[in-house]
């Protein structure tokens, strides 16, 4: 575990405590996306299979347990929670997020690190994560000016696997074998597609207005 | 083995 690394698990684990807050405090979904949620539920679901067979620390495990449990519990809160399914945006929602699970199983068959179904499922997940934010992003562009929260989420989610990036780039230059191309690779593209967000979310922050990002 | 700090990751 290095500094970067522990700082993108805070951050991400900061992002979702922001989306609970949101839904909970204001008991209202407006402006997020259920698929890009559902997305997130299949990622972690895909990737920490090993949650029951190999146990590295007790950290490694109870935040695999906490991302399983926060993202399907804000999937059955979008879907089944009387109050705040009403407030689901499910008209502007409508990127075809199937493509996405077709697309990066797909490609988990072809690059993988080696053919076990293990394997295969966490470079799906690698894969899957890096473009799970997409339905999200559609979603803040058709819904027109973003509240607080619904931004500082997007923005946390974005920020953390930068800090990935700090990490693979530390262990790259002080560890002697390190070949995790796949989730370096995968993690640049992600952080990538956050970039016009960023860069929008820079303008509100600096103008100190609300933040909107062109349709 | 070498499958441990492949997947010391989150």
């Amino acid at each position: 575990m290095n500094i970067f690394r522990l700082a993108g698990d805070m951050t991400h684990l900061m992002s979702i405590l922001v989306l609970l807050l949101k839904i909970y405090a204001t008991k209202s979904c407006s402006g997020i996306s259920l698929k890009t949620q559902e997305l997130y539920a299949v990622v972690f679901l895909a990737r920490y299979l090993d949650l029951l067979t190999d146990f590295f620390s007790l950290y490694n495990t109870v935040m695999k347990v906490v991302f399983i449990v926060s993202s399907l519990a804000i999937v059955w809160c979008m879907r089944y929670h009387r109050a705040v399914r009403r407030t689901y945006d499910r008209e502007l929602d409508t990127f075809r997020h199937y493509f996405l699970i077709l697309g990066s199983f797909v490609l988990a068959l072809i690059f993988h690190e080696k053919f076990t179904v293990r394997e295969i499922f966490w470079a799906f997940s690698i894969y899957l994560e890096a473009v799970a934010i997409l339905p999200q992003l559609v979603l803040l562009q058709r819904s027109g000016n973003v509240d607080n929260l619904t931004g500082q989420y997007v923005f946390f989610l974005g920020a953390y696997r930068g800090f990935y990036i700090l990490n693979w780039i530390y262990r790259y230059f002080t560890e002697a074998h390190f070949g995790r191309w796949i989730a370096s690779i995968s993690g640049l593209v992600q952080t990538a597609l956050y970039a016009d967000f960023f860069y929008y979310y820079f303008l509100s922050w600096k103008n100190n207005a609300k933040l909107k990002l062109p349709a | 083995h070498d499958y441990d700090d492949y997947h010391d990751e989150l």
